[in-house]
């Protein structure tokens, strides 16, 4: 018996228009402290982590643990179904093949049922190291996902640098080159519009900007991305989920032959 | 360039 109540629905809803372009199927691994999917794009260049802890939910019941492999696409058609205001309540019984989405109005005059077919989904589980990592950045989504997009429409990779000085963000292509600067600046009225540097070394590392605009789709589940780079490492990028959990993107540096 | 493959930073578990 799986039972699981978010107030916030639209929060599910966002957590799915962030992933599903990166991965069609995915299992979703739910245990009593709450559920998880980790997931490589069918390229195996990136991995998506999700975790979303039992507290935030309203009502979190698991009575062992399970896994349920989804389409993603399948799941974002279903959940788009939800207004923004609704409850979301996912269900499952042991040994079904199915998982049914319910959606409350707010004011409860509204209910619907969505039962959505799963699927056998043979993953490789893979162990995601602790790294310490050379450099950590954290700034404003926003500003994350402009940038990332201004230097799309120039060149197809990103340099991201970080020295004592800042992050720079580089690009070049057929009509250019682009460099984009972002100090440390902590002087700021609200602390989610800082952008904090914490480097131990300075690092430089080339990503292919195609995969960290799909990472941007995440920008409305938090304020603030947290971008964790170490030479050879996969990037981390991380958007927080308020008092919930995360969803993290790593993508593999693209590398000189 | 080549896009170094991820598993490489990660552990296959089994």
């Amino acid at each position: 018996m799986l039972e699981l109540r978010l107030v916030q629905g639209s929060l599910l809803k966002k957590v799915l228009e962030s992933i599903k372009d990166l991965v069609n199927d995915a299992n979703f691994d739910f245990s009593s402290s709450g559920f998880s999917l980790q997931s490589m794009d069918s390229s195996h260049v990136a991995l998506v982590a999700l975790l979303l802890k039992s507290e935030g939910f309203e009502h979190y019941r698991c009575d062992r643990n399970t896994s349920m492999g989804m389409n993603l696409g399948n799941m974002s058609k279903m959940l788009k179904c939800a207004g923004n205001d609704d409850i979301i309540t996912i269900k499952g019984d042991d040994g079904s093949d199915t998982v049914t989405f319910m959606f409350e109005s707010p004011t409860q005059d509204k209910i619907a049922d969505f039962e959505m077919k799963l699927m056998d989904i043979d993953s490789e589980h893979l162990g995601i190291p602790e790294a310490e990592y050379h450099a950590i950045v954290k700034m404003p989504s926003a500003e994350f996902a402009r940038i990332c997009k201004d230097l799309a429409s120039i060149g197809d990779t990103v340099v991201i640098s970080v020295t004592k000085e800042g992050v720079k963000f580089s690009t070049r292509g057929d009509i250019g080159t682009a460099n984009i600067v972002l100090r440390q600046n902590t002087t700021v009225d609200k602390p989610e519009d800082a952008t904090v540097i914490e480097m131990n070394e300075p690092v430089s590392m080339t990503f292919a900007l195609r995969y960290m605009n799909s990472f941007t789709k995440a920008t409305p589940l938090s304020n603030t991305v947290t971008i964790s780079m170490s030479p050879d490492l996969p990037v981390v990028v991380e958007y927080k989920i308020a008092e919930m959990g995360y969803v993290r993107f790593y993508l593999a540096p693209k590398m000189e032959e | 360039s080549r896009i170094q493959h991820i598993l490489e930073g990660f552990y296959l578990l089994d």
